[in-house]
């Protein structure tokens, strides 16, 4: 028997399927990849649409005749001053180098996050699942909250931790930018898949202006859950062949002046170094489970998300970050010999030892950045720190890339105040 | 293998009403109706509809003091595959006992099974 096919559990399982195998907004009258509701690929990932019957209004496009009247980019900044007779967008941003961003991942970039609420029986209550159609219909993803494109400051339910994001930052530089994100990231996307999903990111080189594009594949590539586990991991050619397809695709879509930041794997076995002696969540009632047994039962099972690093066989960790460095050094070689025309380009090393490193100067310590459920990603304090360590890095490796500071930015708060929110 | 996903859902689902029952130290069908009870009412439907159908065996279980490793793998959400190591969440004694105990429930519900197949 299969347990979707018990009565009730079917039906959720068919709720489930549709959600997880697509990956456009669900809502897009004019399917110009930008939606209007929250879920299903819409404003959690991507800026909302502000006019969904006109493909050429979104987030990110070019203004059109000052915007006077329409706003073509979504931006909540429109119409007439009358006091200057001017357009608003020409006064307050005209002068700006309006940048957006947008990152090409996996459960990391999406921020997978199971509630610890739902495993842990003391915390189970009705308010634990009282966002359960939200959450799921964001396919266990927060992108709304992540390092890369979150854009919501305010706490949330089921989820602890401040939000801080390049997006957030960019933002705050120039709010010309609002809703100038998007999160193409999937759950378990690796550098092959992403030669589809990446079709989904919704850029035109004429009709809108730079975009800055994070390309972040922290362990996919390396993490399944055969028991041959090494075998399924992608090779060192596979690797160089699909980033040099991704950047390629790029250059096809993206305006002239956009930067592409492509970062490495993580180094996922200090993952176990820093989880084997804690009590899992599902095992604070009950007879006591740690984290190995977990990785163990799922790795019994062959449903591990990751095989090589969530092991207690130290030989296959280092086998597995073996592999990762080697894919690491592909990507980096791909990035500086590929000669980009709409871009420029730069490689960054996943900075996990410096996120780790700045949260224990805050006094923190490094297991408290992984997520407790899934003990695999890390969680909100991870993407605010890790958003933290790469802004520092762009600011002093890319502050060209980085737009200067609009001093209309307090006019157009004055006026336009939160410019249509999300 | 051995029942991959289905297994692991079975397990934690089932080990959550174990551990409710310690919890709010009450019965195994007191704590799958309070399971129910803290989802939304478009899952609460869902989730009823299961219990109706799988209750009686998961409460026959938890009665008999079989551990979710033993009621899964009677359900046959979990299995013993050839060639492969035995999967348990709940490390018993000897997985021989599991065995048994996981016949003696599909032997006290004959039903199940065939029902499950349907």
């Amino acid at each position: 028997p299969k347990i979707c096919q018990v009565p009730g559990i079917r039906e959720i399982c068919k709720i489930l399927e549709n959600i997880f195998n697509n990956h456009m907004p669900a809502v897009d009258f004019d399917q110009d990849k930008f939606g209007i509701e929250a879920t299903l690929r819409g404003s959690s990932w991507r800026g909302r649409d502000c006019n969904d019957f006109s493909s050429t209004i979104h987030p990110g496009a070019h203004v059109v005749d000052g915007d006077s009247v329409i706003d073509h980019n979504c931006n909540g900044i429109y119409g007439m001053n009358s006091a200057s007779g001017r357009p608003y967008e020409e006064e307050f941003c005209n002068n700006t180098q309006r940048l957006g961003i947008a990152v090409l991942g996996d459960s990391i970039s999406a921020h997978f996050h199971l509630p610890e609420q739902w495993l842990d029986a003391k915390q189970l209550s009705v308010a634990a699942f009282e966002h359960l159609t939200f959450i799921l219909e964001n396919e266990l993803d927060w992108p709304q909250l992540s390092g890369t494109t979150g854009h919501f400051n305010f706490s949330w339910p089921n989820i602890e931790g401040p939000t801080r994001s390049i997006y957030a930052r960019l933002f705050e530089l120039d709010h010309c930018n609002h809703r100038d994100y998007q999160n193409i990231a999937v759950n378990g996307a690796r550098s092959g898949s992403m030669l589809d999903i990446m079709k989904s990111l919704a850029r035109n080189p004429k009709n809108d202006v730079p975009l800055l594009v994070i390309y972040s594949l922290v362990g996919n590539d390396v993490c399944n859950g055969h028991p041959d586990t090494i075998d399924h991991m992608t090779t060192v050619e596979e690797m160089k062949e699909n980033v040099l397809k991704t950047l390629t695709y790029l250059d096809t879509i993206l305006p002239k002046g956009s930067h592409v930041l492509t970062t490495g794997l993580a180094n996922g076995s200090m993952l176990y170094d820093l989880l084997h002696d804690r009590i899992h969540p599902f095992g604070r009632v009950g007879p006591p489970i740690s984290y190995p047994q977990i990785y163990d039962y799922l790795s019994c099972l062959q449903i591990s998300p990751c095989n090589g690093w969530m092991t207690s066989n130290a030989t296959l960790r280092f086998l597995t970050t073996q592999r990762a460095m080697e894919l690491s050094a592909a990507i980096r070689n791909v990035s500086y010999t590929y000669k980009s025309i709409q871009y420029d380009i730069e490689y960054l090393d996943f900075p996990f030892d410096d996120v780790i490193q700045e949260w224990i100067a805050q006094g923190g310590e490094p297991w408290q950045l992984i997520e407790s459920v899934d003990g695999f990603h890390i969680n909100q304090y991870g993407h605010a720190t890790v958003s933290d360590v790469l802004w520092k890095w762009l600011q002093k490796n890319k502050p060209q890339w980085l737009p200067p500071i609009n001093p209309h930015n307090g006019d157009i708060e004055r006026v336009f105040k939160d410019q249509g929110g999300y | 293998v051995n029942g991959g996903v289905d297994c692991a859902t079975c397990s934690v689902l089932l080990g959550i009403v174990d551990h409710l029952t310690i919890v709010y130290n009450e019965s195994a069908a007191q704590s799958l109706e309070r399971l129910c009870s803290f989802l939304p009412s478009e899952y609460k439907l869902y989730c009823k509809a299961a219990i109706d159908f799988l209750g009686p065996y998961i409460i026959d279980g938890f009665i008999k003091g079989d551990n979710p490793d033993v009621i899964c793998h009677s359900l046959k959400f979990c299995t013993d595959d050839p060639d492969q190591p035995k999967c348990r969440l709940y490390p018993s004694k000897t997985s021989i006992s599991d065995a048994l105990n996981a016949l003696n429930l599909r032997q006290r519900h004959p039903l199940i099974i065939s029902q499950l197949k349907d």
